[in-house]
């Protein structure tokens, strides 16, 4: 079966906590990308902020990266199915999963719109 | 085979295009969503702003609904397979289309993480 290995995006944009909402925002742009996993230097996973959470700051009046972030991120490793990762995303109603190893470090993001791809191929 | 209208959000939150960036993004927060259609009184399609839409407005200081939302909106209709949705979205690189009747007006929105949820459920 098509692991999530086949499909993520490698190396994908990270940002670290220190940064500010605006340069978050200015990452997804120049990315175009809606999902940024929060990683400490040594590209460990911390947290994840979405484009969702950029319209949060907006609404809600947030100073802060820390106040928009999520900390308790769900993640999936690189021999997972699409499967298991669909089913997560529906799970936990999230967009994004970012793909980390036994260490904790992102190797890549896997999005719905990746899954839905498959869809078009088929 | 599966249809849009088998999947799609009926009826799903939408915006007039007099309102303002900060008007979307509360009600992208109230609704759980990530994409807003926006349209006339009469329900009539004219745009889309969606939560990557703000993040521009956020990185790019932009003012008004009308700088940041898109004019040329990628839709589809009810009877239309999912397959072709989501080539559509493939294709033009977006993660939701406004379903649309012969009228222009908004019956519902399909997002890939509809899609990608049928991923999960096979
Ligand atoms: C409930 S979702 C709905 C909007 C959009 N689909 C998204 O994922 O951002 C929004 C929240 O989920 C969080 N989120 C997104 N991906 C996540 C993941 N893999 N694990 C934990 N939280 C996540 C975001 O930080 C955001 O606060
Ligand atoms: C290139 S996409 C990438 C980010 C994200 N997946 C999204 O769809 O917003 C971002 C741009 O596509 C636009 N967009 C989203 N859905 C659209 C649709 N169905 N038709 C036309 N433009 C759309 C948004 O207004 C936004 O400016």
């Amino acid at each position: 079966p098509v692991t999530v290995e086949d499909l993520m995006m490698k190396d994908p944009p990270v940002i670290l906590e220190t940064s500010s909402i605006r340069q978050a925002a200015e990452l997804m742009i120049g990315q175009e990308v809606d999902h940024l996993p929060i990683v400490s230097k040594e590209l460990t996973l911390s947290g994840i902020v979405t484009s969702w959470d950029i319209a949060k700051s907006v609404a809600g009046d947030f100073q802060s990266l820390a106040e928009i972030m999520t900390k308790d991120v769900i993640t999936i490793r690189c021999s997972d199915t699409l499967r298991l990762a669909a089913s997560l995303m529906e799970k936990h109603a999230v967009s994004a999963l970012p793909v980390i190893d036994e260490e904790g470090r992102v190797l890549g993001m896997l999005t719905s719109e990746m899954i839905s791809r498959t869809e078009a191929l088929q």
